[in-house]
This record gives C-alpha cells, sequence and structure tokens, in this order.
C-alpha cells in the first residue's frame, strides 16, 4: 500500500555554489 | 490563566511548530548560538532531528516559502559557524555528523520505498506530505563532503606536528638503535616532552579524535573514512621524510617503524576499526620499513625484494637502498652493483616515476544511508537550547 497517496512537489534548489554566490552579495550589501 | 496540561508522547506526531518570524531565532539559538559541540549530554544528532522535524511542521503546512527559507538558512547558519569555527576539531565534527543526520532523515522520511525499509509503522507515518526535497538532499550532500574536507583540514594541522617525530625520530625500543646511550633516553608518558612528540602522542590523539567522533554520533562507516584518511596522512609524511632523511634509512629504524606501525594496527583492533582500509594505507610505509630490514646482497635478496616492495615506487626502492646507512658492524652498505640490478629488475614496471607521497591527497568521501531508529515523537527539547518558542506538535 502505498504510504503516501499524493505525489509531492518537488522543490527546486540552488545549488550550493550558487548559494553561497547569494550569500557573498548579501554580506557585500550590508555594511 | 492557561493550565499546562502534560501530554503523552504517543499525542505528539513528531513535528516542531515555529512561527516564520522566529526561524533566525531558531538558527541562531541552534546553530550559531552555545557551542552545542561540547555539550556531552546531549542526543547524537539532536540538533538535526529538531531541524528535521521543523522542516516536517512546515510541510504539514504545504508551506514552501517557509520549506526553503529554514533549508536556505539552515545551510548557511552551518556554514557560518564553520567559517567561524572550522579550525576546531569538535565544531567540524559535530556539525559533519548532524549535516548527515539531517540528510539521512530527509532521505528516511522522504515517502521514497528504498529508504523507507527499516521504518517502524510509526516512522512511515512521519513520512513529508507534501515537498519532495531531493534537489535540498543533492545541496545538503555537497555541504557534508565540504565539511569533510574542512574536518580532514583540521585533523591533519593537529597530525601534522606529532608525524615525524613520534614515527620516526621516537625510539621507544630501548637499545636497538646503537647510536645514542639508552640511559639518556626521554620518559614517554607526556604528550610533548620538551617540544618532542612520541608515538603514545599520536595514539592519545587518535583516541581524542575517536571519542569526539563517536560523541557527536557520527556515522560508523564516515568514521571508518575519517580513520583511514588519517592513516594515509601517517603513513606518507612519515614515509616521504624517510625518503628525505639518511639518519631515518638504517636497520634499527626498520625495527622502530614496524614496531610504530603494530601500535596503530592494535590501536585499530581495539577500535574495531580492521574493515576500514587504514591499515592498507600503511602498506608502502610497512615496505619501507621491511626493505631497512631484508638483506640486500644477492640476487636472490634483489628478487626478494622487488616482489616485496609492490607498493613502492622504484625511484622509492632505489632511494631508499642508496640512502640505507650500516650503524653498527652487523650491518653492511648496499653496493651499487645491487642497486642496478634491482633497478634493472623493476624496468618494465612503468609505475610513477615519483618519489614522495602525496600526502595532501584526499580519498573520496561516501555517505551511506543510516537510518535511526529514534522515534521523532519522543524527542524533548532541552530548556539550555533556549528554543522556548517552539512548540511540539
Amino acid at each position: 500500500t502505498p504510504v503516501c497517496p499524493r505525489p509531492r512537489v518537488l522543490l527546486k534548489a540552488p545549488t550550493l555554489a550558487e548559494m553561497e554566490e547569494m550569500n557573498i552579495s548579501e554580506e557585500e550589501d550590508s555594511p | 490563566r492557561p493550565v499546562n496540561i502534560p501530554r503523552k508522547e504517543k499525542d505528539f506526531q513528531g513535528m516542531l511548530e515555529y512561527k516564520k518570524e522566529d526561524e533566525q531565532k531558531l538558527v541562531k539559538n541552534l546553530i550559531l548560538g552555545k557551542q552545542l559541540s561540547h555539550s556531552v549530554n546531549l542526543i547524537p544528532g539532536l540538533p538535526a532531528y529538531i531541524l528535521f522535524m521543523c522542516v516536517r511542521h512546515a510541510d504539514y503546512l504545504n508551506d514552501d516559502q517557509k520549506v526553503r527559507s529554514l533549508l536556505t538558512s539552515t545551510i548557511n547558519g552551518i556554514k557560518k559557524v564553520l567559517k567561524k569555527r572550522g579550525d576546531d576539531f569538535e565544531t567540524v565534527s559535530f556539525w559533519l555528523s548532524n549535516t548527515c543526520r539531517f540528510l539521512h532523515c530527509l532521505k528516511q522520511y522522504s515517502g521514497e520505498e528504498g529508504f523507507m525499509k527499516h521504518n517502524t509503522p510509526r516512522q512511515n507515518e512521519h513520512c513529508l506530505t507534501n515537498f519532495d526535497l531531493a534537489e535540498y538532499r543533492q545541496v545538503l550532500s555537497d555541504l557534508a563532503i565540504q565539511i569533510y574536507q574542512q574536518l580532514v583540514r583540521v585533523l591533519e594541522n593537529i597530525l601534522q606536528p606529532m608525524i615525524v617525530s613520534g614515527m620516526l625520530e621516537h625510539e621507544t625500543i630501548q637499545g636497538v638503535s646503537g647510536v645514542k646511550p639508552t640511559g639518556l633516553r626521554k620518559r614517554t608518558s607526556s604528550i610533548a616532552d620538551e617540544g618532542t612528540y612520541t608515538l603514545d602522542s599520536i595514539i592519545r590523539q587518535l583516541n581524542s579524535f575517536h571519542s569526539v567522533m563517536c560523541q557527536h554520533g557520527m556515522d560508523p562507516e564516515l568514521i571508518k573514512q575519517v580513520v583511514k584518511q588519517m592513516f594515509y596522512i601517517i603513513g606518507a609524511v612519515t614515509l616521504n621524510n624517510l625518503l628525505l632523511r639518511k639518519d631515518m634509512c638504517s636497520w634499527s629504524k626498520g625495527m622502530q617503524i614496524r614496531y610504530n606501525v603494530s601500535q596503530l594496527e592494535e590501536w585499530l583492533r581495539d577500535k574495531n576499526l580492521m574493515n576500514s582500509g587504514a591499515k592498507e594505507t600503511l602498506e608502502p610505509l610497512i615496505q619501507a620499513a621491511q626493505l631497512l630490514q631484508v638483506k640486500k646482497k644477492t640476487d636472490e635478496d634483489a628478487e626478494a625484494i622487488c616482489s616485496m616492495c609492490n607498493a613502492l615506487t622504484t625511484a622509492q626502492i632505489v632511494k631508499v637502498l642508496n640512502l640505507y646507512t650500516p650503524v653498527n658492524e652487523f650491518e653492511e652498505r648496499v653496493l651499487v652493483s645491487f642497486i642496478r640490478t634491482i633497478q634493472m629488475r623493476l624496468r618494465d614496471r612503468k609505475d610513477s616515476p615519483q618519489l614522495l607521497m602525496d600526502a595532501k591527497h584526499i580519498f573520496p568521501v561516501t555517505f551511506p544511508f543510516n537510518p535511526s531508529s529514534l522515534a521523532l515523537e519522543t524527542i524533548q527539547i532541552p530548556a539550555s537550547l533556549g528554543l522556548g518558542f517552539i512548540s511540539r506538535v
């Protein structure tokens, strides 16, 4: 019996490298 | 006045509810705040379970933004703490263990059959219902690789200064070298006797690393990989120094090295790590030590050496033979003609011309799936974590 009857929605994730870039720009933005 | 009615554990669903505006406080208190890595009374992997139970609640609410935001803040928080305290073995070991546990939770409760084989029926009820977090699992796996590499750099920095002294210079077998008066030798009990590390210092350091990793609940398969990497570093640094120092190439040093290697093997046996592949990484060093001890005169000796030293390159074998220095009247210098014979015998080997081992080499790491039998609904959050703003659901 399938435990989860509903198909789940795939949450798209940025890659670790993309997250790093986002993080760097955040840090640059902050005073 | 509200009355706090205690609930039975079976009433909990293994989720943790928090307000969106408390997300940063959650990350701050759980990841960036107190040094949980140095706490001894926590359930191993507790931060990972807490974060996963928060993800479960956001998934239950079908709030994709809340899930995404928590996962991003968690990953950035872990990276931040490792940037701040990334040279502390306990911190790095703790977050490697927790990142892996978090990754295992995301698999164990993903709803994918392959990851549910060992789940109890109750655990199956706790699977994520709305979101497939496979892409975030990949990001966490990449993060775990980064943390693993950081852990290797940290332990390398700690071990590096001990290796030459403990594995090569310090003599624990009394009276074999014939060069130093034995009565003047230092005691071997202290970790750094006048700046000198002994084999005992190395063993104690290995014990310390191992105990920290166990305390943090690091996956046993991952501990094996860390230990294999540590042994590789010890073997490579020792061999490289032996290949550069004439005073380390004698019969008695061969004896000392073999004794030291046997102690390291004993340590592996004691920790039940003989199947980690760690011992095999010492093979080039073991063979170099044997090479220092075998007879090096006849054609038969040459043949024996060539078949014995299959983990050493021709350049390394020839170098050891060239550096070999008799320290007493029972030993003889290796004749140039013998070295020529060895070179002739090995000319078809086509091995690399490199003399030194790459001591910075890191074996590829894997994180085999390791589901937990812990029931999420039983997990309680110690007040000391300062997470009073989240509630069990």
